[in-house]
């Protein structure tokens, strides 16, 4: 039920790929499901991060990210922050 | 980069393994890249090494070749580099061997890359606006699984953060697990004082910029025939010609008076200043006077000994020169003025670090030395991107194909070169035994000259000829980093899911020390007002000499007592390990205070030095 506006990108890190037979993106997005509660969640996902390590970036409001946070498995949930060149 | 490695001693006739160098591939992390510059041009080079996996994306009117193997773009349309920045970068690290370069006649010679031999791999994470956490990870990912050797990123946020937060600690985490070492800038925040240091994870590189002996110095000569020393890159000649002064308050309209003093965007009325040099008190005045079209300008800075490119002929005064200027104009009805050409003079007191580049110790982790080394990062030449402006400044209109910038971006790129180097003779050494070989190898810096000491330089200034043959590394085996991790508090599930494996802390890791960590660099943090006693434990692996024995040698400090045990290591065979401890021993500090020290190990031959920090700071 979070306004639009309200969302920003948050990364969900976490960890390494497991090893054997896994699918991040329908992994990642059924995560997403679970913190929506509905089934269309293509719109808030961002990107998935399933070639070297697991994690994707997500458009969520804060409380998406607490509770995605809480979630097994989940190593951290940080927002996408702007870096700069040095 | 005309001559930044020469001075380090790293000529154009040091030895190279050129077959194993043209199939190393520098993963460069940054605003993209140009690929139309001649320090890209494949020409020489055959096809990428069969390790690579990764592809050429790099968007709308991008081509890469055999020297510039992959490109890859995120959230843009192009891998093709409007800010120059990753050009820059690029090209210091890998860049080709592309003689007679210089800026507008200044800093010429031949611009090469560390090593000009390897491939480059591209990933543009930056654009204008920044660089999001979410691009740089996604960039990790793609530049780890597409088998580049090295990452360099000249990328840093304002502060630092928790490990799980940082994208770029947990991008070089997942590196060097799998055998690549990451260098990241230190940061360009050392006017802030200690603690500005923004890379801070022991599986990184973290490089500090320092000057070289080559210094830029601009001049100008007052009507009174004074004639006083500062600091820019103005490619500007005036001819001979004295033009009138007139301070930025004297030059506005419609500004209050601290906005007017310093030159502030929309102050200066453009007639007011027209053919005349105007006086800011804020070296960012330069911009408005370009803006506004005066013919010069003369600006306050605080930062010594290093110079930015101007958009017109401008330079930078200590406040006692600029105070000058400023007496002068008051006390003159005809104040007038030449700006001449800058012009390069030797600096014998280079190296050392820059004002600007990022001081230790590190806030996360306090007995974890940061930053690791230093590099020259002022006043670097290399290739640009011919879409930006030089000066960074949208009214300068001029382009170039090799420009001078400064910041902890351009060391960092030096590292990696080096790193890279290292490499192509040893390309079965794992990241940290790369990292600890760059690190006991480097040049001693001055603490006189340097007086943030350690905090300021690491380890000291990297030497690339003495890098490849350290003798002996302190390399981390695999489950290292993870018992770091642990020795700071992360738990179980959480070191379980990092890992990927059933890794576990060990039954006693609330004994674990984080200054325990086989690290390059020796650091505790004591509470200030005790005496104190810390003991270190490390391991050392010859790669030196099968037999051989090391001695160990300590430099003075009189208030500090180090021991270590054993004194003497005897080596039978290479990869040979053998431990030791260090006990170190002293009075009561005061709060935020360090003293420093150093060991080296010696086979006469050989000498691996290591710094040993000891500090307050919380």
């Amino acid at each position: 039920g979070a306004v639009e506006e309200d969302r920003k990108v948050y990364i969900a890190y976490l960890g390494s790929l497991p090893g054997g037979e896994y699918f991040p993106s329908s992994h990642h997005s059924s995560m997403l499901q679970a913190v929506f509660k509905q089934s269309s969640v293509a719109n808030y996902l961002i990107r998935s991060y399933s070639r070297s390590f697991n994690g994707f970036a997500a458009k969520l409001s804060d409380e998406e990210a607490k509770k995605l946070a809480s979630m097994k498995g989940v190593v951290s949930v940080f927002p996408s922050k702007v870096y700069y060149l040095q | 980069t005309t001559r930044s490695w020469d001075f380090m001693g790293f000529n154009e006739t040091v030895k190279r393994n050129l077959t194993v160098e043209s199939d190393v591939i520098v993963g460069v992390i940054d605003s993209g890249i140009w690929p139309e510059s001649e320090s890209f041009s494949d020409e020489g080079f055959g096809p990428p090494p069969k390790k690579w996996k990764g592809s050429c994306k790099g968007g709308q009117n991008f081509t890469c070749n055999n020297k510039l193997v992959g490109a890859q773009v995120y959230g843009q349309d192009s891998a093709r580099d409007t800010e120059g920045h990753g050009t820059h970068t690029a090209s210091t690290a890998a860049g080709n061997n592309v003689e007679d370069v210089s800026f507008f006649g200044l800093a010429k010679g031949t611009a090469r890359g560390g090593v000009p031999s390897a491939r480059i791999a591209a990933y543009k994470v930056c654009s204008e606006e920044g660089c999001a956490s979410a691009d740089i990870l996604a960039a990790f990912d793609d530049a780890i699984a597409d088998g580049v050797d090295l990452i360099t990123i000249s990328i840093g946020a304002d502060s630092s953060s928790e490990f799980y937060q940082d994208p770029i600690a947990i991008g070089a985490f997942h590196a060097a697990e799998k055998g690549i070492l990451v260098m990241q800038s230190a940061g360009n925040s050392g006017t802030s004082g200690p603690q500005s240091v923004i890379s801070v994870a022991p599986w990184k590189l973290t490089v500090a910029a320092s000057t070289m002996d080559r210094l830029f110095i601009d001049k100008v000569v007052l009507g009174n025939g004074e004639t006083l020393t500062g600091f820019s890159i103005n490619s500007f000649s005036l001819n001979r010609t004295k033009f009138p002064l007139v301070y930025g308050l004297q030059a506005t309209s419609d500004c209050d008076e601290t906005s007017a003093r310093i030159c502030e965007i929309g102050c200066l009325n453009s007639s007011l200043v027209k053919n005349k040099i105007v006086l800011c008190d804020e070296f960012g005045g330069q911009e408005e006077a370009h803006v506004a079209g005066a013919l010069g300008s003369i600006l306050q800075t605080s930062i010594d000994n290093v110079s930015f490119v101007v958009p017109l002929p401008a330079l930078a005064l200590s406040i006692d020169n600029y105070d000058s200027v400023k007496s002068y104009l008051s006390s003159n009805e005809q104040p007038e003025a030449e700006i001449l050409k800058s012009e390069t003079i030797e600096d014998s007191a280079a190296p050392v670090v820059a004002s600007f580049s990022s001081r230790g110790p590190n806030l996360i982790v306090p007995e974890i030395l940061k930053p690791d080394i230093s590099a020259p990062g002022v006043d670097i030449l290399a290739a640009y991107s011919p879409a930006a402006s030089p000066s960074s400044i949208a009214t300068d209109e001029r382009r170039v194909k090799y420009n001078i910038i400064s910041g902890t971006s351009m060391s960092c790129p030096h590292v990696a070169g080096v790193a890279a180097y290292v490499k192509t003779f040893h390309p079965d050494w794992s990241p940290s035994a790369i990292k600890s070989a760059l690190m006991t190898t480097a040049f001693p810096m001055d603490p006189s000259n340097n007086p943030d000491g350690e905090f300021a330089y690491g380890s000291g200034h990297v030497n690339p000829v003495k890098a490849i043959n350290p003798g002996l590394v302190y390399d981390t085996v695999k489950g290292d980093n993870i018992r770091f991790l642990c020795s700071i508090g992360y738990g179980e599930g959480t070191i379980r899911q990092i890992s990927g494996d059933n890794s576990s802390c060990p039954e006693n890791s609330e004994n674990l020390l984080p200054r325990d960590f086989n690290y390059p660099s020796l650091t505790a943090a004591v509470p200030a007002g005790d005496s104190f006693t810390v003991n270190f434990h490390r391991t050392v692996t010859n790669v030196g000499v099968a037999r051989s024995t090391y001695n160990v040698e300590l430099s003075s400090n009189s208030k500090l007592d180090v021991k270590v045990t054993p004194e003497v290591l005897s080596f039978k065979s290479l990869k040979e390990k053998k431990s030791y401890n260090v006990t170190v021993t002293g009075q009561a500090l005061g709060n935020s205070s360090m003293l420093s020290t150093s060991l080296v190990w010696s086979d006469g031959t050989h000498s691996v030095r290591s710094p040993i920090v000891i500090h307050t700071y919380e």
